[in-house]
C-alpha cells in the first residue's frame, strides 16, 4: 500500500509538471 | 526410529525386487540390487548402533541388552539355520545342529538353544537337564525389573560360579558339546574365540564376550573391549571402512563416526542425516561447539548437490529452509539460477519463492516468461505474465516520474494512472 501511494504521488507530481511543460 | 523404518522398508523393497529379477534372470540389475542392499544394511547397522550408544541411552546396566539385540537383529543366520535343523528328520544328527546351539548361546538366545537341546534324544539325561537349568537361570538385567545393578551383579556372579562348579565337578565330562556350552557360560575366552567362525565380525565377538564376562558393561569400557576383539580376530578379518565407523562409535567419538561414514557411503545422504539427528538429540547433553556448524555445512553441501538435479531441486529448497541465513541466501540463488523449462516449472518456482518472500525471484521469472511468450507471439500469455510484475515495473519507473524535467508526457501519465487503478481494483 505504501508503494502504491508512493507511485500515485509520483504520478500526480509528474502529471502537474508535464501539464506545465506542455503549456 | 523413523529413519530406520524407511531404511528397513527400502531393504524389504530391494529384497522383493531381487526375487522378481531372479525369476526373470536379469543379472545386471541383480548386481545393482546387491550393492544397494549392502549399502542399506550398513546404514541400518550404523544407525541402530549410534541410536543405542548416543541417542537412546538408558541406564548403564541396559547397554549390553541393547548391544545383544543389535547383534541378534543383524546376524540372523543362526535363526534361519535353527528352522532348517528343527525341520529335519533327526535334528540332532544335522551337521549344523551343535553350531546352531552354540550360535544361539553366543547371541544370548538361550530359549532357542534350550529348544534345540530339547530335541536331542538325551534331553532327559542329567547333563542335558543340568545345562538346561544353567541356561534357564542365567540372569539378565532389566531396567524396570526392580533390581539394582549391585544386586544383579551379585546374582550373576552366583550363577556363573555355579556354572564353573558344575564344569569342574565333571557334570559334562561325557559330552564335549555340553562342555563347550558350559565354558561359554563361564566366559572362557579361549572357547569363545574358537567359535569365531560362528560370529563373523569383531563386534559380534565383542558383544558375545561381554555377555558372559561383563554383563554390566558401560560405554567407556567399549573402547577397550572392541580393541581386544579386533586383536583376537586379527588373523581372520581385514579391517574395513565400515569397521572404522563402528569402532569410532564404540569409542564414543561421534565426530570420527561422521568422518568415517563419509568414507563408507556412496553419497552424502546418510552422513548428513546422521549429523542432523545427532544435532537434534545429543547437543543438549553437553557443551557442544562443533555439531551446529558441522551440521549446517553438511546440509548446505547436500542441498547444493540436490539443487543441481533436474527433479530434486524442490527438495533442496526444503533442506535449505533448515540452514539459517546461509540457507536462505543459497535458496534464493538456487531458485534464481534454475532453468525455466516449462510454464509448470515457472509456476513452481514462483510458488516456492513467494512462500519465502523472494520477491526478486518472482519478478525475474515473470519477466523471463513474459518476454518468452511475447517472442513466441503468445500475447495473451505475455500480458498474463506481465501483469504479475507491473507494480515492480512502476516502482522501477519512480526515478523517471520524480525527474525535475518531466520525461513522461501528461497523456502517458493519464494512461499509467488508469493502469494503476485497473491493477489495484
Amino acid at each position: 500500500l505504501d508503494k502504491e501511494k508512493e507511485i500515485r504521488v509520483a504520478l500526480t507530481h509528474n502529471l502537474a509538471q508535464a501539464i506545465i511543460q506542455e503549456g | 526410529g523413523h529413519c530406520r523404518s524407511i531404511i528397513q522398508a527400502c531393504q524389504q523393497d530391494t529384497e522383493n525386487l531381487q526375487q522378481v529379477n531372479e525369476n526373470e534372470k536379469q543379472n545386471e540389475t541383480q548386481e545393482d540390487l546387491v550393492i544397494l542392499q549392502d549399502i542399506l544394511y550398513k546404514m541400518e547397522l550404523i544407525l541402530s548402533l549410534v541410536e543405542l550408544l548416543f541417542i537412546d541411552t538408558m541406564s548403564d546396566g541396559h547397554l549390553l541388552n541393547q548391544l545383544v539385540k543389535w547383534i541378534q537383529l543383524h546376524f540372523p543366520q543362526h535363526d534361519r539355520k535353527k528352522e532348517v535343523v528343527l525341520q529335519s528328520d533327526r535334528p540332532h544328527l544335522h551337521p549344523d545342529y551343535w553350531n546352531t546351539v552354540y550360535g544361539s548361546v553366543l547371541q544370548g538366545k538361550l530359549d532357542d538353544a534350550r529348544l534345540m537341546l530339547s530335541n536331542h534324544p538325551s534331553a532327559d539325561t542329567d547333563p542335558f537337564l543340568s545345562i538346561d537349568e544353567l541356561l534357564r537361570k542365567m540372569p539378565f538385567f532389566q531396567v524396570y525389573g526392580g533390581v539394582s545393578i549391585g544386586d544383579f551383579e551379585a546374582r550373576w556372579q552366583h550363577w556363573q560360579s555355579e556354572c564353573e562348579r558344575r564344569l569342574e565337578e565333571g557334570h559334562f565330562a561325557n559330552s564335549h558339546s555340553l562342555q563347550t556350552i558350559c565354558k561359554i557360560l563361564c566366559g572362557d575366552l579361549e572357547t569363545i574365540s574358537k567359535l569365531m567362525n560362528l560370529m563373523d565380525t569383531w563386534y559380534h565377538l565383542m558383544v558375545s564376550t561381554l555377555l558372559f564376562t561383563k554383563p554390566t558393561v558401560k560405554l567407556f569400557h567399549l573402547s577397550n573391549a572392541s580393541q581386544d576383539a579386533i586383536v583376537r580376530m586379527q588373523d581372520q578379518q581385514v579391517i574395513t571402512a565400515l569397521d572404522h565407523v563402528l569402532l569410532a562409535a564404540m569409542e564414543a567419538d561421534m565426530y570420527q563416526v561422521i568422518k568415517e561414514c563419509q568414507q563408507v557411503m556412496d553419497n552424502p545422504w546418510f552422513t548428513t542425516h546422521l549429523t542432523d539427528l545427532l544435532y537434534h538429540t545429543v547437543q543438549h547433553k553437553g557443551k557442544n561447539q562443533i555439531l551446529p556448524p558441522l551440521r549446517e555445512y553438511l546440509l548446505l553441501d547436500y542441498a547444493e548437490m540436490l539443487a543441481g538435479h533436474s527433479s530434486l531441486w524442490q527438495v533442496a529448497i526444503l533442506y535449505l529452509d533448515h540452514c539459517g541465513p546461509r540457507g536462505v541466501a543459497m535458496a534464493q540463488e538456487a531458485l534464481q539460477r534454475l532453468p525455466i523449462t516449462s510454464d509448470r516449472c515457472a509456476q513452481k518456482i514462483i510458488q516456492m519463492a513467494s512462500e519465502r518472500e523472494f520477491e526478486g525471484v518472482v519478478v525475474s521469472v515473470c519477466r523471463v516468461m513474459g518476454r518468452r511468450a511475447l517472442s513466441q507471439g503468445r500475447l495473451g500469455a505475455a500480458i498474463w505474465w506481465g501483469v504479475r510484475f507491473w507494480p515492480v515495473l512502476l516502482l522501477d519507473a519512480l526515478p523517471l516520474l520524480k525527474a525535475k524535467e518531466p520525461v513522461i508526457s501528461s497523456e502517458q501519465t493519464y494512461e499509467l494512472m488508469y493502469i494503476l487503478d485497473t491493477l489495484t481494483n
